[in-house]
Parts: C-alpha cells; structure tokens; sequence
C-alpha cells in the first residue's frame, strides 16, 4: 500500500 | 497594483485556485507573495510577484489579505482578453477592488471582493540543493500527466543521464513515457534538459502533477526539481515578475 506524506515532515513552520 | 496585461494574473489565480480555494496575500513594498497548502496538506504553492514587473505598483503599509481565489478566479473571468487591470486595497478596508480597463478605453469595470479572515500555516522551505532540475516544455509536461492518469493514480519519475522517465501501473496494466534530452537546441522553449548530479526515482500522486499544470499557460516551460526523500518543485516562471512553485511530498511504500 503507498502512503502520501505530508509536508510537515520536511518542513518546519516559521 | 496595476498590470498592463491583466491576463497574467488571471493566469496565476487559474495556475492556484483548484490546489487552494482561499489563501493569503502579503503584501509589501517589494511586491506580493503567497504561500498556501492544500487541505490534505501534501501539496504547498508559493507565489512570488516582483513589484518591479507591475506597471505601477504601491503598498504603503504591509498587508496580509485573505482572498478567495475561487471567487477572484469568477470576477477575472469576466475582464476581456486584453484588458489592464488593477488591484487596490484601500486602508482600513475589508474588501479588496479589481478594476478592469480595456484596451481602447471604452469600458471600465469594477468589482469589489469581500475579504476573508483565514487562519494559514507558514511553512519554512530551506534552499534545497536538488539531485536533478529537470526543464521541458510545460505543454508537454500536462500531456504526460494527462496520460499517465489514465493508467494509475501514481507516476513514478526516474531521472538518467540520457533523459527522464514516467510511468504508472494500475489496474489495466502499465504505460511509460521516456524524454530524451535534446541535444541540439534550436528552440529553448521546446528543449528538455536535464542536469543531474544523481540518479533519483520517486513516486507521486498523479492528481496533483496534474493540478500543477494548471498554471502550465503561464510558461511555456516547466522546471522540475527532485531529489530522493525530498519533495519535489515543480516550478512556473511569471516573466520578468516572479514565479509559482508547487511542493508536493513524494510517495512512500508504507
């Protein structure tokens, strides 16, 4: 099965 | 903020408006930016508009000024294919004026849009120093989304030395679609070329590449940047203005 990550796993909020 | 062709910015809230419904505007001295995820949060676009590429352009006081763009996208539909536009906030206001004026000024248009109060999550995107920047005309980067959906809901993106691939499997079989790099570049705007540190393969939802390319009219050519475990820039220049960069998260085997 194939996941979508979410961006926060890559960015951080400013 | 005045455009002399308005049709730019129609554009830009076309290339936008079905990844995000509503966003907010921050407006400077500098120009007008944005920066809005969409609802699933796996996508981001950041919208960069230079003020030096507006005819006239003034800010006073920064601003931050929730829009929807489903509705700013309907009041654009109406301006006429060469018409200039302007786009005022005035102090204290809560509603934002677009002003249409055709070419031999004959007829002038005026609409005024409710402001909203939106609650938006700023994300810090680092300098990425990218494995490979992909560049190739955006008309064919919509086509090659377009048939890649028809086999499955992912496409798969490989990146060589010789050229970049994509593909997609699903429940009818599997398709590819292989570019090669152009050699001989006569025409820019129709070359693909590919500068490759490393070799990536990432996957990603195909609905949203598609989504992407709906600021395709804006360029006549696409960047796409990627790097493995790293999202992945998809990016639109807005000529001598600025740009739109799309982010997606990439798919993971769970």
């Amino acid at each position: 099965k194939r996941h979508q990550n979410q961006l926060r796993l890559y960015y951080s909020s400013d | 903020a005045r455009l002399l062709h308005g049709s730019i910015f129609a554009k830009v809230i076309e290339g936008l408006r079905e990844l995000v419904n509503e966003a907010t505007w921050e407006c400077s001295g500098n120009g007008i930016t944005l920066q809005a995820m969409d609802s699933s949060h796996v996508a981001l676009v950041s919208l960069v508009m230079r003020s030096e590429g507006f005819e006239s352009y003034r800010c006073d006081r920064n601003m931050s000024l929730g829009i929807s763009l489903v509705s700013m996208s309907k009041v654009l539909k109406t301006m006429g294919k060469d018409d200039s536009l302007t786009i005022r906030v005035n102090d204290d206001s809560d509603s934002i004026i677009i002003a249409m004026e055709s070419q031999n000024q004959d007829k002038f248009a005026d609409y005024e849009l409710r402001l909203m109060d939106l609650d938006s999550e700023h994300l810090g995107i680092p300098d990425t120093d990218y494995s490979c920047a992909i560049k190739m005309p955006s008309s064919e980067f919509s086509r090659i989304c377009r048939d890649m959906s028809i086999m499955g809901d992912s496409v798969l993106i490989c990146t060589t030395k010789e050229g970049v691939k994509f593909s997609a499997k699903g429940d009818l079989g599997q398709g590819s679609i292989r570019l090669v790099q152009t050699t001989n570049i006569e025409k820019e705007e129709e070359a693909v070329i590919i500068e490759m540190k490393e070799a990536v393969a990432l996957t990603f939802a195909v609905r949203y590449l598609s989504m992407f390319c709906k600021a395709a009219p804006l360029s006549p050519q696409v960047g796409l940047s990627l790097s493995e475990d790293t999202p992945l820039m998809c990016e639109f220049k807005i000529a001598e203005m600025g740009h739109v960069r799309f982010y997606l998260a990439p798919k993971i085997e769970d």
